[in-house]
């Protein structure tokens, strides 16, 4: 563990708790995609499925099941609880045109061909772009709630650190795994123009707006 | 190769 990858996680952790506070307390899911979200629960149970064949430590096993359980979460208060303010008039990404290629880039591309590895390698890709729908809304609704913009940042923000740390991981200890490098790198970069908006708007007390 | 494989991250 280094303190990139600590940052990363607590950013991750950070992002998450953001959108839970924001649909529990404003009893509504405007402006949030619930297809993004089902694309990160995927992701996590697709990654996660060693939760109790390969313990690495309490830490890491607290994190899987805390990830696995926001995520059920999100999608129990987006669908079922305060369904009726999912805006699925906004929320149209399709997402068959991001799983397939995923799972058909995983079936190729990966370390080692078993199901665990495979799975692992399908959640990489399928993050890398979970985000899309979510950033797709945005565009088609043209702005963000400040608090989901800085959900988006947070989120953003846990990638970016993962590459820092994949980085000093590579000098300090030789590890590398370019399946998850390459994968970060994609995701992250899908985020700057948002990183951009928020870092010269948001932050300057202006509402998130997208040119249109 | 690009191998890893120890699954320390999360």
């Amino acid at each position: 563990m280094n303190i990139f990858r600590l940052g990363g996680d607590l950013a991750h952790l950070l992002a998450i708790i953001i959108l839970l506070l924001k649909i529990w307390t404003t009893r509504s899911c405007a402006g949030i995609s619930g297809k993004s979200q089902i694309l990160f629960a995927l992701t996590f149970t697709a990654r996660y499925l060693d939760l109790f064949t390969n313990f690495v430590s309490v830490y890491n096993s607290v994190m899987k099941v805390v990830y696995l359980a926001a995520a059920y979460a999100t999608l129990y208060l987006m669908y079922v609880k305060f369904k009726a303010t999912y805006d699925h008039n906004h929320d149209t990404f399709r997402l068959e045109f991001l799983i397939l290629p995923a799972a058909g880039l995983a079936l190729i591309i990966n370390h080692e061909f078993s199901i665990i590895e495979v799975m692992w390698t399908f959640s990489i890709y399928l993050e890398a772009v979970a985000i899309l729908p979510q950033l797709f809304m945005v565009s088609k609704t043209g702005e963000a709630e400040s608090i989901t913009s800085h959900y988006l940042f947070a989120l953003g923000s846990y990638r970016a650190l993962y590459i820092v740390n994949w980085v000093y991981r590579y000098y300090s200890e030789g590890f590398y795994d370019m399946i998850a490098t390459l994968a970060g790198v994609v995701q992250t970069v899908l985020y700057c123009d948002f990183f951009y908006l928020y870092i010269t708007k948001v932050l300057k007390g202006k509402k998130l707006q997208l040119p249109a | 190769a690009t191998k890893s494989m120890n699954k320390d991250e999360l």
